[in-house]
C-alpha cells in the first residue's frame, strides 16, 4: 500500500519504465532514472523501497520487475471499465484514443442528450442516449465517467453519474463540481494550464 | 509579482469570480469563495494580499477588482498567441474549441505533416504544412505552442519548436521531452489521471 502522493511519481515511472523495456533496457539505476525524469535519485530509491525494491549497488533496478511491482500497486493489473459523457469535439478524440486501452482503461459506452449525436460511430460502438445511462450502469460494471459536456451540464452531469453508483469521475468541464462522499473526482483545466504557461512568459518579461 | 507557486490557485479563484460577476455578485468573502472551491480562507487572504487586496472586515472583497488584478498578475491582460501542432483527433477538438479565445489565448495556426491533413478547415483557418512552421514563425509572433502528435514525434517536434523561437510548449504526447534553458514546458497526461483514479479506487477495495 504505497502513500497517495507518491501516485503520480509512479506513474511517471512506470510510463519511463515501459519504454526502457520496449528498447530491451534490463536495468537501470536510480540516478539514472532520475535523470531521464527530472526528478531526485534519493526519492525514486524512497519511493521503491514502499514496495521492497531495494535494487543492487551498482547494478540497479530489474525492470520489468519494476514494472510489475508498479502495476500491481496502482491496482492496473486489472481492466477498469470508464465510459464518457458528452460525444462533442473533446469526447469523440477521447472515444477514439487507442492509447487508454494500453494501459488498462476499457471503454464500454459512450453518452450523449443530443439526437444528431446519438447513433453515431465512435470506432468501437455507437453513442447511446443519456436517457439509457441508468439502465446501463445497472447491468454493466462502471468504474470512471469522462465527463465532456458544456460546463452549464457538468454538475447535473455528476450528479447522474454519482447517483448510477459510479465511484470515480474525471471531468473536462471548466467548472467546479461537486460530489457525495465516496465518489473521487479529478479535473482537467487545459485553460488554467495555459494560463500557468501565459504568466511564466510574462514572468521571464516575454510580456 | 505572485509567487509562481499561487499561480495554479490564481487560476482557480479567477475562474470563480468570472463566474460571480456573470451572476451580478458584487463581493464576496474569503469564506465563501474557499467553501466554493474546496481551499482554505487563509490561504486566500494570503494569495490576495501579493497584490495588495485586503478586503473589508464583514463586507468581504470586490469582485470586479479581484479579476482585474488577478488578470495583470497573470499576464491575461493581452492576448497570447498559439500554434496547434499535430492535427490529429486531439489537435483538431482543441483548435475548434471557443473556450481558449475567451481566456485570451488566440489559435494563429494549426500545422501538420499529413498530406491528408494539410488543407483541411479547422473553422477560423486550416491546417498548414509543417514544413511552413519556420517561416510562419519568423513574420508572427508565436508565444505557446501546443503539442499534439504521436508521442515517437514529440521530441522531434518540440526540438523544432524551440528552435523556431517559441518559448513555451503545452504537451499533450505521453512521452517527457526535454527543452533548451529558456522554453518552458507543461505536460497534460490523461493516461496518468486515470491510473490516479484507479489507485483510488483500488485503494477504497473497489479492485
Ligand atoms: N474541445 C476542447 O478542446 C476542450 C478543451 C478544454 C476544455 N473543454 C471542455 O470540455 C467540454 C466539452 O467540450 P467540447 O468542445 O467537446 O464541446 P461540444 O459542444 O463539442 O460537446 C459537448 C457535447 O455534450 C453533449 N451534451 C450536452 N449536455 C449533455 C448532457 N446533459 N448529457 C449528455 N451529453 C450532453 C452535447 O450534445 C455535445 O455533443 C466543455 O466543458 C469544454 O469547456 C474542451
Ligand atoms: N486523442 C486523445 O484523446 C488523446 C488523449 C491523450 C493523449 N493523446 C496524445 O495526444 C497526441 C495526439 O493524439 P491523437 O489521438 O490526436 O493522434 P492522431 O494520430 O489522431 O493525430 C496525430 C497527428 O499528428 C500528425 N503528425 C505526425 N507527425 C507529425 C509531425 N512531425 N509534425 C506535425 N504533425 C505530425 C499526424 O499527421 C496526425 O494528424 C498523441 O501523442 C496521443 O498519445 C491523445
Amino acid at each position: 500500500h504505497v502513500p497517495a502522493a507518491t501516485v503520480p511519481r509512479l506513474t511517471l515511472y512506470l510510463r519511463k519504465l515501459r519504454e526502457l523495456h520496449a528498447h530491451g533496457v534490463a536495468r537501470v539505476s536510480s540516478k539514472d532514472l532520475a535523470a531521464m525524469i527530472d526528478l531526485n535519485p534519493a526519492q525514486i530509491r524512497k519511493d521503491f523501497s514502499y514496495f521492497g525494491e531495494f535494487g543492487t549497488r551498482g547494478v540497479g533496478y530489474e525492470v520489468p520487475r519494476l514494472i510489475a511491482e508498479i502495476t500491481r500497486s496502482l491496482g492496473l493489473d486489472r481492466t477498469w471499465n470508464a465510459v464518457i459523457v458528452g460525444a462533442g469535439l473533446l469526447g469523440t478524440a477521447l472515444a477514439r484514443y487507442r492509447g487508454f486501452a494500453d494501459q488498462g482503461f476499457r471503454l464500454v459506452g459512450v453518452f450523449d442528450s443530443s439526437p444528431g449525436v446519438i447513433g453515431a460511430s465512435y470506432g468501437s460502438g455507437r453513442v447511446r442516449a443519456i436517457d439509457e445511462f441508468e439502465a446501463f450502469c445497472a447491468q454493466e460494471r462502471v468504474d470512471i465517467a469522462l465527463v465532456t459536456v458544456p460546463a452549464a451540464e457538468a454538475q447535473t452531469t455528476v450528479d447522474r453519474i454519482a447517483a448510477a453508483g459510479v465511484r470515480a469521475v474525471l471531468d473536462f468541464a471548466p467548472v467546479r463540481v461537486s460530489v457525495p462522499a465516496g465518489v473521487i473526482v479529478r479535473q482537467v483545466d487545459l485553460s488554467s494550464e495555459l494560463m500557468i504557461l501565459a504568466y511564466s512568459l510574462a514572468d521571464d518579461g516575454a510580456g
